[in-house]
């Protein structure tokens, strides 16, 4: 049975979206089987990889919706072993439109028992807020995995995220744990980002991936060719730090 | 009367608090009377003013929930003639109970009536969603103002940002206006960055600020100091622009 991790954290441009596809690519690399689920209405995650939202039949958001299965919603990407369920607009829809749905938490959950077993890794994008998608995505989840912005409005927000996580673990997940917390766009020159990862090994000590993400502008350049950072530009600082992740991951964190 | 101005964008992370934070307090240096309302569950502009969250008595979540007045949220903040409306954790359960409320996206737009003879200009950060609370934002507003980071993602989002801001104007707000785009996290040795500004000149022709603010780590330093960046380091190049800003928004953008 493959392993669902969601990438969340309420706040937003910490790196979610550059983490599932880059940490799915270089899985897909070492021969996982992967599925990433862009759970975002922004739709990031299949912009990034290169899908043509306008040619998506079924999104996400048929999917949480029961008008469609997650089997018809996979799309293949530019990297073999690495596939997609993509998100498209109308899935900004789906927070109001569930509302009032009986077990309207558990319908990611229920969706994956469909492909789970094809897959080694299946990571969900999560947008920048702890609505009903990123709750969806929680209890969906065997463990989360936290990007960190090593800046000061980092910390702020971690205090809301745990709490959230501890209530989805009380009441829809037991089952969720911490995959364990990634420090990204790292700028060693700045007093701040070291002040930032002290911080944080203190306070989720035991759990801080050793692989650090510096700040490095082929990460940002590469979604703009619809492409992970292995196709972009492998060589590079970022590429290097993402397969390192990939190990840890491997390994089990 | 007073200028209603919402900071919004759907994207994560593009600098919509430290815009209204040091927009705002450049502003007030001018001698503007300025309040910023904070409708982000996050509380980063609360945190980024130096206002203790825990201190706080009443916040925006009691206002929009007609709990208290917004007269008895309201703070002084480090710069005279800058006031604020803080927000809480409380704040994330606000959409969710709102839902089944009648004219729930209003709430905001009456609760300022009280306040709004008392400024020139209020300011209101946004959360990264196009939920309720920017919905409630974009109401009350007279216009808005659109923070883009030069990075790809930041194109992405701009057309579900317009046509949620054109579905405002034809059910809530007729009289809501583009203030104007701010281009943020400029970095002119990238050809990104230039790509994007680009992009987003011609997409907006007319309506993008001449100050475009550089990637400057002392705008991400400040907030951990609770101070904005004309208390922090007022001779940064980031203190600088959002001077300029301020002065381009005086005039009418
Ligand atoms: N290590 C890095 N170095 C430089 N730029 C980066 C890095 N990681 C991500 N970026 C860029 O920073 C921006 C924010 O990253 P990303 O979109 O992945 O964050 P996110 O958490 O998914 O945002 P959102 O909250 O909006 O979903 C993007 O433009 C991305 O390309
Ligand atoms: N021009 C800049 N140069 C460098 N860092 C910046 C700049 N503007 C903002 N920052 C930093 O980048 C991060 C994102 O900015 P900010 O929090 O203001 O964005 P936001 O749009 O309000 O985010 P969110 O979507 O989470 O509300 C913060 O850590 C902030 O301190
Ligand atoms: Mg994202
Ligand atoms: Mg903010």
């Amino acid at each position: 049975m493959g392993k669902v991790v969601a990438v969340a954290n309420q706040k937003g441009g910490v790196g979610k979206t550059t983490t599932v596809i880059n940490l799915g690519a270089y899985l897909a690399d070492a021969r996982r089987r992967v599925l990433a689920v862009d759970s975002d209405p922004q739709g990031n995650t299949t912009a990034g990889l290169g899908v043509d939202k306008a040619a998506v039949e079924t999104s996400i958001y048929q999917v949480l919706l029961e008008q469609a299965s997650i089997v018809d919603a996979v799309v293949p990407t530019a990297v073999a072993d690495l596939h997609l369920v993509p998100a498209t607009l109308d899935l900004a829809g789906a927070e109001i439109e569930l509302v009032g749905a009986v077990a309207r938490e558990t319908r990611l959950r229920q969706a994956l028992q469909a492909v789970r077993s094809r897959y080694d890794f299946l990571l969900v994008d999560c947008p920048p807020s702890l609505g009903l998608l990123t709750l969806n995505a929680l209890t969906a989840a065997d463990s989360v995995l936290i990007p960190i912005q090593c800046e000061y409005y980092a910390l702020e927000g971690l205090s809301q995220l745990m709490h959230t996580v501890r209530l989805v673990q009380k009441h829809l997940n037991p089952q969720l744990e911490l995959e364990g917390v990634l420090l990204t766009m790292f700028d060693g020159r700045t007093n701040l980002s070291i002040q930032v990862v002290d911080e944080v090994k203190r306070h989720f000590r035991g759990k801080v991936y050793q692989s650090v993400v510096p700040r490095n502008v082929r990460l940002a350049e590469a979604p703009s060719h619809g492409l992970p950072i292995l196709r972009y530009d492998p060589r590079s600082r970022g590429a290097e730090v993402y397969r390192e992740l990939a190990a840890e991951v491997m390994r089990g964190g």
